[in-house]
């Protein structure tokens, strides 16, 4: 089981597109997969028509341990894809946390619980919302890796020495089987020189990590989250589609490697 | 003096840019202006070039009452505009005071003794985080006006309710000036059918609060924070120019109805 959290502090990066078409893709190519939704802003419940009220299980109440990983879990419409929908109260979860034992493993410990019986999923994908709070540092606590999704803009190169060094301390006090195994260039546009110059540089800091694959400005992805879809069954011949097929079949292939 | 906060809980919608270009703006029209980093990802300093080393004053010792606001502003480039840049210590700062005393108004208290004297500056503007924890409230306790700075697409009339359920909140418990008085669109392309639609919501559901002025896309208004300059200094004929003189004129403009 693949335990993956996209992150980025800047806001605005394309994380949430991310989780939802790239689990798409792996479900698509016959994975089991898991999405969870950690930004108290529930971008993710939204994007695919799920969002639930304040009593029922979500990651809120897996958090504060009111109820069970698998019990907050729905079905979403991709065969093989659920998710783990989040509720208002998670803005309020970092502060309502911070004097709580074991703030950083909450998730963590929820999911081995899981997993006790065997693994029920093949890809587990953790949504962050744009900060490097409790919920990030709680994703990145349970993952094994971390794909950092980056806007080749002139901010997203400034913000990456902080979220490396915060993986690094994840890492070092919490999870010592964490790694940064990928970088996602994501809303490119290869027409600009700003992005060109951008994503050369990330080449360049990053050798090995950032994939072939960049995901191009399309506006079908923009639209999709507003029918409640993902871009497969929204526009399936659009470059969005083709672009998150692509990196699909980038992060299957590195299990050949591993 | 009008001190206005530009809030969006949503990421990469505008916020930093706009802080910049409309500060330069109201700068360039003659008005005083002071810009202050409340974002622990300091792109407000980093895009005017003035970022500071953990020792110097900075947004993070004002709140923690080590340095007066006065201490903590640095003159930038364009006459008429000073900034208050944030350092690192700022990312620490929603845990480390989530149990002081009156933590919400530490930046008011700060301003109010600026300001003892007689009133510095014309136009006070708040960079917010993209979140609603204490930075933000900070700024909304602060301020008597504020901003939501809006992109035209799907998840940002999501988050409008919360936002102004927080901005109503803060108006009853802390700061019973607090006003929503704008709503700027950022990032509109008119050739798009979803911002058009986006827009048309908006200007429904607030009538009289959407500025008219759209800010629209223009990839000088990226490249400009590489150079650590503001549009007017980096590309002055560009339409990213044109849009944040016509705000700031519209900004002007409502000093003459108030
Ligand atoms: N490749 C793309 N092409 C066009 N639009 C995109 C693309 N990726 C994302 N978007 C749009 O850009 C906006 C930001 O994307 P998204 O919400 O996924 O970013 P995020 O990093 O999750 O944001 P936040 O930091 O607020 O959680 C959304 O309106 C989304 O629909
Ligand atoms: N009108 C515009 N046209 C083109 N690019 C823009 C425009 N406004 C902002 N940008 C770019 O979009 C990105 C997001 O803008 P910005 O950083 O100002 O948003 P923000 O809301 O402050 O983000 P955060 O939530 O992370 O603080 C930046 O790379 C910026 O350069
Ligand atoms: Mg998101
Ligand atoms: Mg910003």
């Amino acid at each position: 089981m693949r335990q993956i959290a996209l992150v980025n502090q800047k806001g605005g990066v394309g994380k949430t597109t991310t989780t939802v078409n790239l689990g798409a893709a792996l479900a698509l190519g016959g994975k089991r997969v898991v999405l969870v939704d950690l930004d108290p802003q529930a971008n993710l419940s939204l994007h695919l028509g799920s969002v639930v009220g304040s009593g029922a299980p979500s990651s809120y109440r897996v958090l504060t341990a009111q109820c069970s990983f698998a019990e907050a879990l729905v079905d979403t419409s991709t065969d093989g894809m659920r998710l783990m929908p989040t509720d208002i109260h998670l803005s309020g979860a970092e502060l309502e946390l911070a004097a709580a034992l074991g703030r950083e493993t909450l998730l963590r410990d929820a999911i081995e619980e899981w997993c006790k019986d065997g693994e029920p999923c093949d890809y587990l994908l953790f949504d962050c919302p744009p900060s490097l709070g409790l919920l990030s540092i709680n994703a990145l606590s349970a993952a094994d890796e971390a794909f950092l999704v980056v806007q080749t803009e002139f901010f997203a190169l400034q913000g990456m020495s902080k979220l490396l060094e915060v993986i690094e301390l994840v890492k070092k006090r919490m999870n010592p089987r964490l790694e940064c195994t990928g970088l996602i260039p994501c809303l490119y546009d290869n027409r600009l020189r700003l992005a060109r110059e951008v994503l050369g540089e990330l080449r360049s800091y990053f050798p090995d990590r950032v994939f072939a694959t960049t995901i191009g400005q399309n506006v079908k992805l923009a639209e999709s989250p507003s029918f409640g879809k993902t871009i497969f069954e929204y526009a399936p011949q659009s470059s969005g589609a083709r672009d998150y097929t692509a990196l699909g079949q980038a992060v299957l292939a590195m299990e050949e490697i591993a």
